[in-house]
């Protein structure tokens, strides 16, 4: 009763899909920026998408304040927001560019792809 | 600003299917874009061209290729970057050029300018990387190996020497050579930046003090393309989480300036033909 009224889902209407990893395909060439970035003209950066509801599974590693948050949220839906779904792992690409000098840069830029995403 | 129109069909098409941008994305962007596109008015042009005119280096295609390949591995890039944990590699192409008239061909001169290096990194290695070409002319000397030197500029205190097989020296190749001592006490101009390097290359017979003609090793640059141009390949650590905007900003900076040299030029002809008047 409370997860229906917390919601206030109507009868067949679609649930949003739990906190999860998706698709974010990012090409640097629609963003304008293959005027530097040599390589990769584009990657798959992936992101956080979905509702972070009671109750709140493992293998999204909440931390102890994104459970209590939960907990007041299914309670009371006005009083607290769902606690936020985010990328709580991300790893680095490489990407070769060229500065503004005209020089060729190699860089490890840390924190391009959501290699995981949780509740927080 | 209107008329760049970064936005590509796609997008359009998506923003047009799905939820519109949030406002505040759709802002942060337009501004960057502006941002962008307001300090050079021939932006599109300008571009393309830059990104033309700048050809990377084979090695430094190679370094991306290795990486990304170990990433999508999942190994950790920066062990590979070698025990110095690097995670940035610039690389200056030379600025110098040889006298063609000059025969023989004794000492050469590298020019690199490296004032772009920023002092946010911390430099851990530096190496010069030269092209020699094949060259028909070598002839193989009964005295021993070659000996490469080189000199920073204005010093006669060797930085890096290394000998060369006479028979290596007939097949064409890249010689890299340690430089990173002349970045431990490198000085930095009045700007705060970086002082241009230079460095000087002489080749011995062997032991002797014969200095060699460097056109007879495929050292000469007269006419090389990009590609061959030697090369200051400069390895750094960052000291905090680079954020991508800043090499954005760095780009907006450098193109502004470039246009307020342009407009102070403009005005000095200005003043100049007032004065003639």
């Amino acid at each position: 009763t409370a997860l229906n009224n917390r919601h206030g889902k109507r009868h067949g209407k679609k649930t949003k899909s739990r906190c999860s990893k998706k698709a974010l395909h990012v090409n640097f060439k629609e963003l304008g920026w293959d005027d530097w970035i040599i390589a990769p003209l584009d990657y798959e950066a992936y992101h956080c998408e979905g509702v972070c509801d009671f109750p709140l599974r493992s293998h999204l590693e909440p931390t102890n304040h994104a459970i209590i948050q939960t907990l007041m949220n299914s309670m009371d839906p006005n009083s607290t927001p769902p606690s936020c779904c985010v990328p709580t792992k991300l790893s680095p690409i490489s990407i070769l560019y060229i500065d503004s000098g005209n020089n060729v840069v190699y860089k490890q830029y840390e924190d391009m792809v959501v290699e995981q995403c949780g509740c927080r | 600003f209107q008329s760049a129109a970064v936005i590509s069909p796609s997008t359009q098409r998506r923003n047009k299917g799905g939820r519109a941008p949030h406002p505040d994305a759709e802002r942060s962007s337009k501004l960057l874009l502006r941002e962008m596109f307001s300090s050079s008015p021939v932006t599109d042009h300008l571009r393309e061209d830059l990104k033309y005119a700048v050809v990377p280096h084979d090695y430094m295609i190679s370094i991306y290729r290795t990486y990304s390949a170990a990433e999508k591995l999942g190994l950790n890039a920066s062990f590979f970057l070698s025990s110095k944990s690097a995670n940035t590699i610039t690389s200056f192409v030379d600025r110098g050029a040889d006298d063609p008239l000059l025969s023989p061909l004794r000492r050469q001169r590298y020019l690199f300018d490296v004032s772009a290096l920023s002092d946010k990194e911390e430099l851990v290695g530096a190496e010069l990387r030269i092209f020699r070409k094949a060259s028909k002319e070598v002839q193989v000397p009964a005295t021993g190996p070659y000996n490469l030197q080189l000199y920073p500029c204005r010093s006669e205190r060797p930085l890096h020497s290394r000998s060369l097989d006479p028979l290596d020296s007939r097949k064409p190749g890249w010689e890299v050579m340690d430089v990173w001592d002349m970045f431990k006490d490198h000085p930095r101009s009045a700007t705060g930046k970086p002082a241009p390097l230079c460095f000087h290359l002489k080749v011995t017979l062997g032991r002797s003090d014969t200095e060699v003609d460097l056109r007879q090793l495929g050292l000469d640059r007269t006419g090389r393309p990009q590609q061959e141009k030697a090369i200051l390949v400069v390895y750094a650590r960052s000291k905090k989480r680079e954020n991508l905007f800043n090499e954005m900003k760095e780009k907006i900076k450098s193109r502004g300036s470039g246009k307020e040299e342009e407009e102070e030029d403009r005005g000095l002809q200005l003043k100049a033909r007032r004065r003639r008047r």
